[in-house]
């Protein structure tokens, strides 16, 4: 995956993400392609979730799948989770859950939790960096204010970082693939690299869900595992996501 | 770039999406939290039911290329299902209500719904 959080220079929010999941779940040799974004696509959903006929949140997601990878809680805040691999994985709390310890909360009903029941771009903060999870992952959050954009990058028990927007010090956007932003990214899976360069190229005065899109589009960022892009703007509440495909040549991850 | 990681220059006037890179726009639906959680998905998954259904299959095809005796998803159908039931409120019954109306097994069902945690490592 692929998320960030970037602020123009009027102080516009926008959130971004390439959903890419499914690695070496089976090899399509015909279509040239992984076989479960193939079958992930036709599944993918934008979704309205009401209460009182009011809108609470807005989601893309798989028909199927109650937690949340993507969202917004329309004027208040964005939220994306990008998968965070790790010895001590989800597989671990699951073992743990199963054997009946379950003071951990499984990580996409975090984020579903947290766009339901937050009230403010603080309050999803905290208890995004602060919820003791099954699984580790890092959680792209953006706010309504100028500054109000982070990437916590949490084990199952704590936040290991909290890497903000920092405007006055140069820091206009935040980006995260998979990797601890403290830490190379794999040498064979270097989409961090890419994308900023693109981000940069970009500049801060011309970034917008135009700009986005074509930094979301640029191979590597863009390859065989990406599902779906999700383009949000909190001030305007623009929510939009389209489906993906990269034909070769392309990166398989 | 012709090798990988076939990079290529910063793309320009992508937007609005077109050509090979999309497949094209994501429909919406609404979710009325005001109903039961356990029939507020029937609407979107009797709409995505074949869809589903297709990608539990392919997800069985491939635990049994691993396990081909299929004791792999043997377990799935009789040991996570129980699991559901441990889930906080309202995702127990959300599942439930997926089950009942995909005619997915619920174990099956939750399976795909743990996905995530279980590819973090």
């Amino acid at each position: 995956c692929t998320s960030l959080v970037a602020e123009d220079n009027a102080g516009r929010l926008y959130h971004a993400r390439n959903l890419d999941f499914g690695l070496f779940l089976g090899w399509d040799v015909k279509n040239e392609s992984w076989k479960i974004p193939e079958y992930l696509r036709p599944l993918t959903v934008n979704l309205n979730f009401q209460r009182n006929n009011k809108t609470v949140f807005k989601s893309t997601n798989f028909a199927g799948y109650v937690g949340m990878l993507t969202g917004m809680r329309p004027g208040t805040f964005t939220l994306t989770m990008n998968e965070r691999f790790s010895i001590d994985g989800g597989y671990i709390g699951i073992i743990e859950w199963i054997l009946g310890k379950r003071d951990g909360i499984w990580m996409s009903f975090l984020t579903r939790s947290v766009l339901e029941n937050a009230t403010s771009y603080a309050q999803a903060k905290d208890q995004l960096a602060k919820t003791k999870m099954l699984a580790p992952a890092y959680y792209i959050l953006g706010g309504n204010q100028s500054g109000e954009g982070c990437v916590i990058t949490r084990s199952r028990t704590a936040a290991l970082d909290i890497w903000e927007l920092d405007i006055k010090h140069g820091i206009w956007y935040v980006l995260e693939t998979n990797y601890d932003r403290w830490k190379d990214p794999l040498f064979l899976d270097n989409r961090r690299i890419p994308a900023m360069k693109c981000m940069n190229q970009t500049t801060q005065a011309n970034i917008s869900v135009e700009t986005i899109y074509d930094v979301l589009s640029t191979k590597p960022v863009l390859n065989k595992l990406t599902t779906y892009t999700t383009l949000m703007e909190i001030s305007e509440g623009t929510f939009e996501s389209y489906l993906r495909d990269c034909p070769n040549p392309c990166m398989p991850w | 770039q012709f090798v990988p990681p076939y990079t290529e220059d910063c793309r320009r006037g992508t937007y609005p999406p077109s050509g090979p890179t999309f497949k094209g726009i994501v429909p919406w639906y609404k979710i009325n939290l005001d109903l039961a959680p356990r029939v507020r998905w029937n609407q979107l998954i009797n709409d995505k039911k074949v869809e589903l259904t297709s990608l539990i299959q392919v997800i069985k095809n491939l635990a049994n290329d691993f396990f081909p005796s299929g004791k792999l998803i043997e377990i799935v159908d009789k040991s996570l299902a129980p699991l559901v039931d441990t889930l906080p409120s309202p995702f127990n019954e959300e599942l439930k209500g997926i089950a009942d109306v995909s005619g997915v097994p619920l174990g099956e069902v939750m399976l795909f719904n743990i996905f995530y945690e279980v590819f973090t490592v």
